[in-house]
């Protein structure tokens, strides 16, 4: 009797998972702590079966899961030309879509759904905030407008979002700089 | 080729581990 060796399924990237808690005694990027990365989709939802939901955090912390060599910030080279796919959440869908909206973007992430535009997603985000709870899918070029575009198509289609409902795609560039709490969108699906 | 995988596929391993 040949016993197989256990394979696992490799993803096509090896992603990043962080972990953002808000002291505000230490500076942002001391908050900020590299968790573990993964590659293949056993190692991935050992990692998801084993962490808290977004929904159990507390305030103020934040989720990010980034390809390998990405740091989720807007500094970053890969981020800096880049922007965001939004989705804002209204303080009851953190009981009712938060933690479902969260695993559907992990899932467009690491089983690469944008296709070949896949390759100009960096990584995504969740903000837990007591205002109002984010989730964003970052990409690395603003003027890539076809795969900006496709992107934000298939991903409002992955969380399974009603086609009347629009969502914004904003410019890191234009978050950084905005002298008040709202940023123009640069697209919108 | 590119390792894309469908949600479904995906899905159908988050219990795989805790079941072996």
């Amino acid at each position: 009797v040949v016993v197989e060796p256990h394979v696992k399924h490799p993803l096509q990237n090896r992603w990043a998972l962080w972990f953002y808690k808000n002291d505000k005694s230490k500076m942002w990027q001391d908050n900020l702590r590299l968790i573990t990365k993964f590659d293949t989709v056993e190692d991935f939802w050992a990692l998801y079966n084993n962490i808290q939901l977004v929904s159990k955090l507390s305030s103020g912390c934040d989720y990010s899961v980034f390809k390998d060599g990405i740091e989720p910030m807007w500094e970053d080279r890969r981020n800096k030309c880049g922007g965001r796919w939004l989705i804002t959440l209204s303080k009851q869908q953190r009981h009712t879509e938060l933690d479902r909206f969260w695993k559907e973007t992990l899932l467009c992430l690491i089983g690469e759904g944008f296709g070949s535009f896949s390759r100009d997603v960096c990584g995504a985000v969740v903000n837990v905030r007591a205002k109002g709870d984010k989730i964003a899918v970052w990409t690395t070029n603003t003027e890539n407008g076809e795969a900006v575009t496709y992107i934000g198509r298939k991903y409002k289609e992955g969380l399974g979002l009603p086609p009347k409902l629009v969502i914004g795609y904003q410019a890191h560039a234009d978050t950084a700089t905005k002298s008040n709490s709202i940023t123009k969108n640069k697209f919108v699906v | 080729g590119k390792r894309q995988y469908k949600r479904d596929f995906l899905l159908g391993f988050q219990f795989m581990a805790a079941c072996t």
